[in-house]
């Protein structure tokens, strides 16, 4: 997190704000709700209240404005700038100016307006921007389908205000650090000739243009699938992706998610109800056979004649000799499969059903 | 670079201007620096071009590359990154 240069901050904890206008895009209760709504993230954390006002000067006025709007900082119409805030003091100290041009909305579409809301306010509050992709106060729009302080936010904020008076200390979500050698994955799947790790509500994947790996939302590619996949893997040969989490399934085809899914894994695999959910899965090219891991067993499916084989489950540990009897996530490239378990990765050559390598799970980020 | 597969082609560096407004806004750029093509030494574009490949996580080249376009092109706060 940054301060902001001087550290501005209120010297009163017991905060004003008052709504100047409204943006025609949504109902004034919505738009009420959610002003309300992202002053409450910054209050849960921190000794700072908000009460609304509904008339004269208030330390926080808000305000939806067009272009050139009297405060040197003029808008640009629709898209790049989306709004801005001043930092605390009086006058035009703490105020936030949404840009009018834009579209507001309360849900995933262009641009949600708690989001926004929630970022300026942690400028109205001190703050500046955070380099951290997952923190809310990162320069750039990226709507991962909630809006949450991480980390990063809440320990910028209580560094300029001290802890919350709640009894429960306040924690926020991490941002996953690709070099970070305790770094263990949810799910991994090769995707049109790269490798895509997942971790909570990121993917990171190794691209030339970072120093380490790209690392972004999963909502980035897939809005509605934002976090919390348990398994995945790639049928190369129909150009399609599919995504696990809990006892449902989604199909994608690049960043396009196919019609008709989420679909069940009973009926479209065949798993006893006892599944709940699928810790990782394998497609094998040259047999045609996807692997699914579930806690301690492992099930085989026919991709071409669309059935579980007969005699599964079996036990990884029979299966898989020597990468233990779970898995977090697997990966099959150039033949091997590559388990992830914890943060160990072990290369497998299931013709020989034998460990050729045993690397650190992050092995694959240039770190 | 949000897309499958990532990015790969070197921009034609046509979008010299997005990028000397994006410098200017964000990253305290004055306006009377000269544009990258004008320079072959390093200039103050280079640095700031650096600085919020930095900042982005980018690999800090200094080259207005696919990726450094793509994130200049994303809706963002309009608070600068860096302190005025």
């Amino acid at each position: 997190f940054v301060l902001t240069e001087g550290n501005p901050r209120w010297e009163h904890t017991n905060l004003t704000y008052r709504i100047e206008n409204y943006t025609p895009d949504l109902p004034g209760a919505v738009v009420d709700n959610t002003i309300e709504k992202a002053f409450q993230l910054w209050s849960n954390v921190s000794p700072l209240t908000f009460t609304k006002v509904f008339k004269g000067q208030a330390d926080i006025m808000i305000s939806f404005a067009w272009r050139d709007h009297g405060d040197n900082s003029p808008f640009d119409g629709p898209g790049e700038v989306l709004a801005h805030a001043f930092q605390p003091g009086p006058g035009l100290g703490g105020d936030v100016h949404f840009d009018e041009d834009e579209r507001w909305t309360n849900d995933f579409t262009d641009y949600n307006l708690y989001h926004v809301a929630a970022h300026e306010l942690g400028h109205s509050l001190g703050l500046a921007h955070s380099s951290d992709i997952g923190a809310l106060m990162f320069p750039s729009y990226i709507f991962s389908g909630d809006v949450q302080l991480s980390q990063d936010d809440i320990n910028g904020i209580q560094a300029i205000y001290g802890p919350s008076k709640n009894p429960t200390l306040p924690t926020g979500p991490q941002t996953p650090r690709v070099c970070d050698s305790k770094l263990t994955f949810d799910a991994i799947t090769t995707i049109r000739g790269e490798v895509m790790f997942f971790k909570d509500k990121f993917y990171m994947r190794v691209n030339s243009f970072y120093p380490e790996a790209e690392l972004n939302f999963i909502a980035v590619f897939w809005p509605n699938l934002a976090n919390g996949l348990q398994a995945a893997y790639e049928v190369a040969h129909r150009d399609e992706v599919r995504l696990f989490k809990g006892n449902q399934y989604w199909a994608v085809r690049g960043q396009d998610v196919l019609p008709g899914y989420p679909r069940s894994i009973y009926r479209s695999f065949g798993f006893p109800r006892s599944v709940k959910n699928i810790d990782a899965a394998v497609f094998q090219e040259d047999t045609g056979k996807t692997y699914f891991f579930v806690a301690h067993h492992y099930w085989r499916y026919d991709e071409y004649k669309r059935s579980m084989d007969a005699g599964y489950p079996k036990m990884i540990a029979d299966g898989f000799p020597g990468i233990g009897n779970k898995v977090d996530a697997v990966f099959q490239k150039n033949g091997f499969f590559y388990f992830f378990r914890g943060t160990r990765q072990y290369k497998f050559d299931p013709k020989t059903k034998r460990i050729l390598t045993l690397e650190r799970a992050n092995s694959w980020f240039n770190c | 670079s949000h897309g499958f597969p990532a990015a790969t082609s070197e921009t034609q560096e046509q979008d010299m201007e997005m990028i000397q407004k994006y410098l200017e806004n964000y990253y305290n750029l004055k306006s009377n620096e000269k544009q990258i093509k004008k320079q072959r030494k390093i200039t103050p574009v280079v640095e700031k071009l650096k600085q919020m490949q930095k900042f982005f996580g980018l690999k800090v080249t200094g080259k207005p590359n696919a990726e450094t376009l793509n994130v200049m092109k994303q809706a963002r706060c309009g608070v600068p990154d860096v302190a005025q």
